[in-house]
């Protein structure tokens, strides 16, 4: 598995992410995720599933059927969404690096 | 419901950064990709086809799913807000995509999301399921790569060329008659990010620049796209139509079409096969032979009124190896409206009787109208004839993922006495298949030996 999948694990597993959206200041009111892919780092553009953002359409879920646009502006959603996302460590982040180097190397204390 | 998120502290053996603040760009959604589903799923039988991320007995109310169909072919492109020092720290391999069409049928695909979203990233963040690309219409994929609810969103990646991200999940979960298909329903990436683009420079000048940074399609360009088949034995497979039946079939002599009996059932009856190569829309065949009800092999031959020139004809093959990669051909699920799908697993048991295969299992998903289609190894030797999935009678489930083929090496003998010789007699034995074959074939256990008396 890991020998035919090798290369494009490693991209995945680069590209993949988590994405949150909630209320602003309404914890309680619940969040919403999915997962995303990320397009570009810097600077960092993500593509995600729409599903989660229909409890913040201004207009309602209504809108997605209505219209027959290919694109909805991010003022669709009220003010009060907060969006996060979340990835692993990256080959380039200092995290990363000592996982992705060559196997047998290290950085030994001086 | 009830699965709250939780403070990760670290992901594989790596410290997780916490979560970064992002900004909604835009929704996207891609009109193509619509019109296919419209197409496939918007039918009069629409309302067997579910998508909910839930089973069909949970309790997700009509609004809430009326919402998620809504929403299932749009997507979101989101702006990360990083601090300078972070966004200099940020940079990556650039992604790249596959043009749309060039990723074959049967193609391995990986799909990378985190089941349950946000739920305990630590654990769940990226888990990767592999697969093939099942099936096409459009920018409309179906993967038999295992998805979860939380998935959607999550990139799927060719093979070759390693990591071109081919598309997105759309819906982890389907379900016909609420049965759970087994398939994960993928918008494509290419005509996404294009959607992307349009709407970047149409929306403000200051997004337009973000446009040019969204990734390059990989391969051939838009002109000249590279409109790959899928591998040439998946060509053997045929739709084949008996009055108001229908089902799969496999093409094994260019006059000769097997498939089940409970796809034709009646010796001398009309069938209509239609073969996945374009030359040939539709053919008119007769059930030359039927196994009685009696027997446990479920097979008919269709004998067409003219050649099928240019189809490949699969190799029997004469070993079977269990664990070996296998895949089936057939129109399970879409019928007419989708070409056949491949799916993908491995030869789970061959069940011998007198050291003689008599019936393979498999893990590839099997559904409604698979029936009669072929199951070949990975290098394209024909190994069987699905005969069945598998339903449990007192719950009413039904399992694509378990089994059951005829294993080409008890037809074969008889298939090539009839192309030879015109000679019946070698298929009518199958109608006189042993006791141990039976119990086999109706699940039964082996019938016990009498213990014999000591006196």
């Amino acid at each position: 598995m890991r020998r035919q999948w090798g290369p494009a694990m490693r991209v995945a597993e680069q590209a993949g992410c988590v994405v949150r959206a909630s209320r602003a200041g309404q914890p309680e009111a619940g969040s919403w995720s999915c997962s995303g892919v990320i397009l570009s780092r810097s600077p960092g553009l993500v593509l995600c599933h729409g599903d989660i953002f229909t409890p913040f359409m201004r207009a309602g879920s209504g809108v997605l059927t209505a219209a027959a646009a290919a694109f909805l502006p991010g003022d669709s959603c009220s003010d009060d969404l907060r969006v996060h996302v979340q990835w692993g460590p990256t080959a380039s982040s200092p995290a990363g690096r000592a996982e992705w180097g060559r196997p047998g190397l290290c950085t030994p204390q001086c | 419901a009830g699965l709250e998120p939780i403070q990760p502290t670290s992901y594989r053996g790596r410290p997780l950064k916490p979560p970064h603040p992002a900004e909604l760009l835009l929704l996207l959604s891609c009109p193509a990709f619509r019109e296919h589903f419209a197409r496939l799923f918007g039918s009069e039988a629409a309302e067997q086809w579910r998508f909910a991320s839930a089973a069909p007995d949970s309790e997700v109310s009509e609004d809430e799913e009326e919402d998620q169909l809504r929403a299932l072919s749009w997507f979101a492109l989101l702006r990360v807000l990083l601090d300078p020092e972070e966004e200099a720290v940020e940079h990556g391999k650039v992604l790249a995509v596959a043009p749309l069409g060039t990723v074959p049928k049967g193609a391995p695909l990986l799909a990378c999301g985190s089941p349950f979203g946000a739920f305990c990233p630590d654990i769940f963040l990226n888990t990767v399921s592999g697969g093939v690309l099942s099936n096409a219409t459009g920018p409309l994929l179906l993967t038999d790569a295992r998805c979860l609810p939380g998935t959607q969103g999550g990139g799927v990646f060719s093979a070759r060329p390693p990591g071109a991200l081919v598309a997105l999940v759309a819906a982890p979960l389907c379900w016909k008659s609420r049965e759970w298909v087994g398939l994960t329903l993928l918008c494509a990436a290419a005509p996404l990010l294009r959607a992307a683009r349009n709407a970047l420079s149409r929306l403000r000048p200051s997004a337009a620049s973000l446009a040019s940074l969204l990734p390059p399609e990989v391969g051939a360009p838009w002109g000249l796209l590279l409109r790959d088949p899928g591998p040439p034995w998946a060509g053997a497979a045929v739709l084949v139509e008996c009055g108001t039946v229908w089902g799969s079939g496999v093409v094994v002599a260019p006059r000769l079409v097997v498939t089940c009996r409970h796809v034709a059932p009646r010796k001398a009856s009309r069938v209509l096969v239609r073969p996945t190569t374009p030359k040939y829309a539709k053919m008119w065949g007769h059930v030359i032979f039927a196994t009685q009800e009696t027997s446990p092999y479920d097979i008919a031959v269709v004998s067409l009124e003219e050649d099928l020139e240019g189809v490949p004809m699969p190799m029997p093959t004469e070993h079977f190896h269990e664990g070996e990669a296998v895949s089936v051909v057939g129109f399970g699920v879409f019928g007419q409206a989708c070409g056949p799908s491949v799916t993908s697993g491995i030869l789970s048991a061959v069940v011998q009787v007198d050291d003689t295969p008599v019936m393979l299992q498999t893990t590839c998903a099997v559904h409604g109208g698979s029936s009669g289609g072929p199951l070949f190894s990975c290098s394209g030797d024909l190994l069987g004839i699905v005969a069945s999935n598998t339903r449990d009678n007192n719950t009413g489930a039904t399992y694509p993922h378990l089994n059951f083929s005829i294993p080409i090496t008890v037809l074969q003998p008889a298939l090539q006495q009839y192309s030879q010789a015109g000679d019946l007699s070698g298929l009518q034995e199958l109608d006189h298949a042993t006791e141990p074959v039976k119990v086999v074939w109706r699940l039964q256990r082996p019938l016990a030996e009498t213990p014999r008396s000591k006196l």
